[in-house]
């Protein structure tokens, strides 16, 4: 799965996910990524979010939605990045990854899997990274 | 004025030793292709897509070209994008004739009244729109199809 969120500098946000989706799969089974609110959400007022990771039960959580809802609440970027992830983990026993851009553009990114292919620019500097400590 | 900022993901999961650099370079070209479009004034939705498209070409990445195969064999590729702006959305579920999904997705959101279309009427409306079809071969990269073969099931 692959996914991208961006705010413009009209202070536009947008998200988007695509995947060729699960190794094997029962044909016709499709998981979180076209599903709004599940495999990504965008909402000026708020931020955006793109997700990956165990598609049934990030459907299961809304996750990309509960994400921008904890961002209502106050949480930073970040914070709601890792609540929200702990939380699908612990209610239905799933993993995945997060990238997270509120409307003031921090940055949030996390994930619950062995690793996460993730990077963001801002400022004209560019970070990326792969492994938890990278 | 706000600072442009763009974040891209490549998937989480247990991506093995052998793929670490290849998929640390599509993450470079993509985020590029993103901030470029943001840094010459184009829309977050543009940004969105550029750094999807970038990823979706990339075989190492389980997306359009390396998407992964179903038990049967075939290619089933979902895809979403939403604009913040208006809290439009477009989606496409199981297309498989197609290069870009991301594109057809932004086309359902533009075009339609809808949010998201699946199979063969996602296909159907993929050539009413006049994108190209591609045979699904030039979807399936070696490893997607070396995995299949040894029925790895993993996640999106």
């Amino acid at each position: 799965t692959v996914g991208a969120v961006a705010v413009d500098s009209m202070g536009n946000v947008a998200s988007g996910t695509s995947t060729g989706g699960i190794t094997a799969k029962r044909p016709g089974r499709v998981g979180d990524t076209p599903l709004v609110g599940c495999g990504g959400y965008a909402d000026n007022e708020v931020g955006g979010v793109s997700t990956t990771g165990h598609g049934e039960g990030i459907i299961k959580v809304c996750l990309a939605r509960h994400i921008t809802f904890l961002m209502e609440q106050g949480l930073s970027a970040q914070e709601a990045s890792e609540k929200a992830l702990e939380n699908m983990y612990n209610k239905v026993g799933s993993s995945g990854g997060v990238i997270v851009i509120s409307k003031d553009g921090g940055v949030g990114q996390y994930f619950t899997t062995d690793k996460m292919a993730r990077g963001w620019a801002k400022d004209g500097q560019i970070y990326w990274g792969v492994a938890m400590d990278d | 004025m706000n600072t442009p900022v763009i974040a891209v993901h490549g998937g989480a999961w247990a991506i093995p030793e052998n793929m670490i650099a290849d998929t640390k370079l599509g993450i470079q070209d993509a985020l590029r292709a993103g901030y470029q479009v943001l840094q010459s004034g184009g829309t977050a939705l543009e940004a969105v897509q550029a750094a999807i498209i970038k990823m979706e070409d990339d075989p190492n990445f389980d997306a359009g070209n390396g998407s992964v195969l179903t038990y049967d064999g075939d290619v089933e590729m979902d895809s979403m994008i939403m604009d913040g702006s208006t809290m439009k959305a477009g989606s496409v579920g199981c297309v498989n004739s197609i290069a870009n999904p991301i594109k057809l997705a932004t086309l359902v959101m533009e075009k339609t009244d809808h949010v998201l279309l699946v199979g063969e009427g996602a296909n159907k409306f993929a050539k009413e729109m006049g994108v190209p079809r591609v045979e699904i071969e030039s979807l399936v990269s070696p490893h997607a199809k070396e995995e299949w073969e040894r029925k790895t099931v993993g996640h999106d």
